[in-house]
């Protein structure tokens, strides 16, 4: 019969270019070209029809990706608390001015910054100036100061002045720094104590570059505090950061926002549809 | 690791030779450990050939395992490809020598030119940092802060263009007697023409005596690209491997060196200005293979 062949196996090299070249890993990749193998003894992809295979296996990652909820979810009553941490570098803190953008500018919520990188020279300088350029309040302390301190009076402003959402910009650390990690969890237990079921959302952010090591940077956080959605920044380049569906596989943590630029306004819900054309559009 | 599977892989061998059909199952598990390592699909490829052609044929030592005998190829190949690497910072002549920092968004730049600084003082050298990033919120901050901590100066213009700017600093370093500039770009995609163009403009103005590719060692498979275009438009000396303190394999560096054919040359292993070392590709190679 037609569907006895077995795929062309220029059409599965093609396929598996694909999903490496994204960052889906090679044990995820593997695991889509044996669904693809499977719909193929089921008839749904002729050997060698390569656009088949290409729908299918959109199909396959966009049911792995989930349909989820990518808005910041409102607690009861104000605050809202978004704790945002993630590795060195990967955009953090520009991703904090980009969600205060967001939530003031596309949901009307008042919006309150926490500068609790005490430690990188010009950390908390720098999330200043995204304060004063998007007219929104900051808590902030000397670098140096203890980031605890820092999280505990913002909260305590955030209470006072019933502002919608606190969000809170922690120091870049590797996961497998434990001291700095059990850091990240002390910030955590401060806010959660000061405003009862905070952290409402706990925002890791990676850098779309980031290749099998996302997966490891998802486990470890998510031990230390219970990270609720991954905002996937530097979208707007070349990667495409595909170490995400390993994270879903395992770990069960959605995508909630893509950063696609250096400015304020670079930040869109996770849309899969649209996620999805980028990888096979 | 890759030893334990291909111990696995060899464990019913019995040939004194290993060939082409033998070595088959242990080519598979190194593309394996090299995919999870982050080299480049394409880097991969090219490398199990290279590793074919030197397995094959090969008598089996008998001190050692089969799987050891080709764990040790791969391992030579690895450190071959990786190498050889020159360490020394750029001599000053009339002008001082100038080092330019280049790379993608937060890989580590003006954390890197701090160390750099900080590492050619303790050589005798006497260092200037260019604050060259004027588009990021306080990243003329950041760097004048990490220059004061080592005491060396930083040279800023918070309101010039960056090629301009570049060329004062590099002047008022030859004016102060400082014999290395080391300029710290801001980062950006490879993509983006208008900002890479601005690199292309600096290099125009003050010539680079070596010019860095500063990339996050958790880079995945992006590195070919990023890497390919940075080469292409500025011409590499070398590459930094940063955040190497992490679990990070760090196979962005196989992938860097296969595609410009320049090593990396240093890599970051902390936070700190003293955190500096020199690559050493059998060092590295050993983690890559995991
Ligand atoms: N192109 C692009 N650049 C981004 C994006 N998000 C952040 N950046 C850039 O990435 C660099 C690092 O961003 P930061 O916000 O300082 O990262 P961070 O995680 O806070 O860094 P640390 O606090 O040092 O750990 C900056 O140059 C940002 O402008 C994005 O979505 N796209
Ligand atoms: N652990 C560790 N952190 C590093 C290393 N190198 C840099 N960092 C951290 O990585 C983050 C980004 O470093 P930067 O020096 O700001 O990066 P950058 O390339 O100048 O960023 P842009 O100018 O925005 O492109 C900071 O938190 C640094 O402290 C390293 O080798 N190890
Ligand atoms: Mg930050
Ligand atoms: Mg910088």
């Amino acid at each position: 019969s037609l569907f006895a062949r077995p795929l062309d196996p220029s059409v599965l090299q093609d396929l598996e270019a694909l999903l490496l070249g994204a960052d889906f890993g090679p044990a995820v990749a593997a695991r889509l070209l044996s669904a693809i193998e499977a719909d193929r003894k089921a008839g749904l992809v002729p050997p060698a029809d390569a656009g088949a295979a290409l729908a299918r296996l959109r199909a396959h990652v966009g049911e792995g990706l989930g349909r989820g909820d990518p808005a910041v979810r409102l607690a009861p009553a104000p605050p809202t608390v978004v704790l945002v941490c993630g590795v060195n570098g990967v955009g953090k803190t520009t991703s904090i001015a980009k969600l205060a953008w967001h939530l003031r500018e596309e949901r009307g919520l008042s919006v309150l910054l926490a500068a609790c990188d005490t430690f990188r020279a010009a950390a908390v300088e720098q999330l200043e100036v995204w304060a004063r350029r998007l007219r929104v309040e900051i808590v902030r302390q000397p670098t140096g100061a203890d980031a605890g301190a820092v999280a505990y009076d913002a909260a305590e402003a955030a209470l006072a002045r019933k502002t919608d959402v606190l969000v809170v910009d922690t120091a870049g650390r590797l996961h497998t720094r434990e001291p700095l990690m059990a850091e990240l969890g002390k910030i955590r237990r401060v806010l959660s104590r000061k405003i009862p079921g905070s952290p409402h959302e706990t925002l890791l952010v990676l850098d779309a570059t980031v290749g099998q090591n996302g997966l490891a940077q998802a486990r470890v956080f998510r031990e230390a505090v219970e990270v609720t959605g991954i905002f996937l920044a530097k979208l707007d380049g070349t990667a495409k950061g595909g170490i995400v569906l390993a994270i879903q596989d395992a770990l069960g943590i959605p995508v909630k926002f893509v950063g696609t630029g250096e400015t304020p306004e670079d930040i869109a819900p996770f849309d899969r549809e649209r996620y999805l054309d980028g990888l096979f559009g | 690791g890759l030893t334990a599977a291909l111990s696995k892989v060899f464990a019913g061998f019995a040939g004194r030779k290993l060939t082409e059909a033998n070595i088959q199952e242990g080519l598979r598990q190194v593309r394996l450990a090299l995919l999870e390592a982050d080299v480049h699909y394409q880097v991969v490829k090219d490398f199990l050939g290279k590793v074919s052609v030197r397995a094959v044929g090969d008598e089996v030592v008998k001190s050692v395992t089969p799987a050891q005998q080709f764990v040790k190829v791969v391992h030579d190949e690895l450190v071959a490809l990786l190498g050889p690497v020159d360490h020394s910072l750029p001599v000053a002549t009339q002008t001082p020598a100038v080092v330019m920092l280049v790379g993608l968004q937060g890989s580590g730049k003006t954390t890197t030119a701090a160390k750099l600084a900080r590492l050619a003082q303790k050589k005798g050298r006497r260092p200037l940092l260019v604050a060259a990033d004027v588009r990021r919120p306080a990243a003329i901050e950041q760097l004048q802060a990490l220059g004061a901590k080592i005491e060396v100066p930083v040279h800023a213009e918070p309101r010039s263009q960056a090629p301009a700017l570049c060329a004062n600093g590099v002047a008022a370093a030859a004016k102060a007697g400082r014999d290395l500039v080391i300029l710290d770009t801001g980062g950006r995609l490879h993509i983006d023409d208008e900002l890479m163009e601005e690199l292309s403009e600096i290099r125009r103005r003050v010539p680079p005596d070596r010019t860095y590719l500063v990339t996050d060692a958790m880079t995945g498979q992006d590195a070919l690209a990023s890497a390919s275009e940075f080469h292409r438009r500025l011409g590499l000396s070398g590459a930094i491997l940063t955040k190497m303190d992490g679990d990070a394999r760090g196979g962005a560096a196989l992938s860097i060196k296969s595609v410009t054919k320049v090593p990396v040359v240093y890599v970051g292993v902390s936070e700190t200005v003293d955190g500096l070392e020199e690559f050493h590709p059998d060092r590295v190679a050993t983690r890559i293979l995991g």
